[in-house]
Parts: structure tokens; sequence; C-alpha cells
């Protein structure tokens, strides 16, 4: 069988489908500062999947908040410096106007795990991090 | 602010693959 981190070089999201895998790229983004990026897109994930149980609607508006404040306002974050302008104004107006819908950061998502997919995944795959482990 | 660093670290735990 092939081992789980020749799996991890065939895409973005064979690696994010591996506990292990995960673990490893935080790392390398830990060290470039980024980790945010990671942790913005699984939160974007997770977000999108609380539609399935009815009747936390007080926990999704308190979740979007929560996601928009930590990852979006501050424009010198590393997310939000990734995400367009139109897309942010877009959450900002979602969340300030309680319009909490489950895809209200699927375009964010999309932008993030673009970059992540052009620069940091393939950074990754030639790190010392991901070449020792191997 | 103790709780929202709670429920976004739940939230992006939820969305992890388990185990294999």
């Amino acid at each position: 069988p092939t081992p789980p981190y020749l799996k991890w070089a065939e895409s973005l999201h064979s690696l994010l489908d591996d506990q292990d895998g995960i673990h490893l790229f935080r790392t390398f983004l830990k060290q470039e500062e980024c980790a945010d990026m990671l942790d913005f897109w699984f939160a974007c994930s997770g977000f999108r999947k609380l539609e399935a149980n009815e009747g936390n609607e007080e926990k999704k508006v308190k979740l979007a908040k929560a996601i928009y404040k930590k990852y979006i306002l501050d424009n010198n974050g590393i997310v939000s410096r990734q995400i367009k302008p139109a897309t942010k104004s877009f959450i900002k107006d979602c969340v300030m106007k309680l319009h909490i819908d489950p895809a209200m950061f699927d375009q964010a998502q999309t932008e993030i795990q673009t970059m992540m997919e052009e620069n940091t995944y393939p950074l990754f795959l030639k790190s010392d991090i991901y070449l020792e482990y191997t | 602010i103790d709780s929202e660093d709670d429920l976004l670290q739940e939230c992006i735990s939820s969305a992890m693959p388990k185990k294999k």
C-alpha cells in the first residue's frame, strides 16, 4: 500500500484528509507564521457542517462572529490579507445584519485554499520538515 | 473571550478527519 506521506504529495486535499499530514503541515505553516490560514480553512468547513443540526442559531451567530473577529477583521492578519476586499465586505455585511448563512465563508475559504495550493502547499512538499519525515 | 476561543477550537476540530 502507498505510505500516507506519498499520498500527501498528490493534492492538498489528500494532505488535509490525514491527521498526521495536517499536523506536519501545520508545524510547517507555524514556522512560516501562517498557521492561521489552515485554522481558518477548517473553521469554515466546521461552520458549514453546523447546518445539519437545527436549533443552534445562537451558536451559529456566535461562531460566525468569532471567525470574523479572529481572522477577517484585522486587516494585517495573514488570512485577512489573502482575502479579496469584496469578499471581506460580504462577510462583514452578513455578520452585521445577522444574515448567517452556512455558505457565508465559502468564497473566503476558496481564496485561502487557492493561496495554499499555489503557495504554501508546494513549499511544504519541498520543505525540510516534509523531506525529513519521508 | 475564552468561550469564543473554545467555540472556534471546537469548530476547527469538528472539521478535521477522524483518526484512521
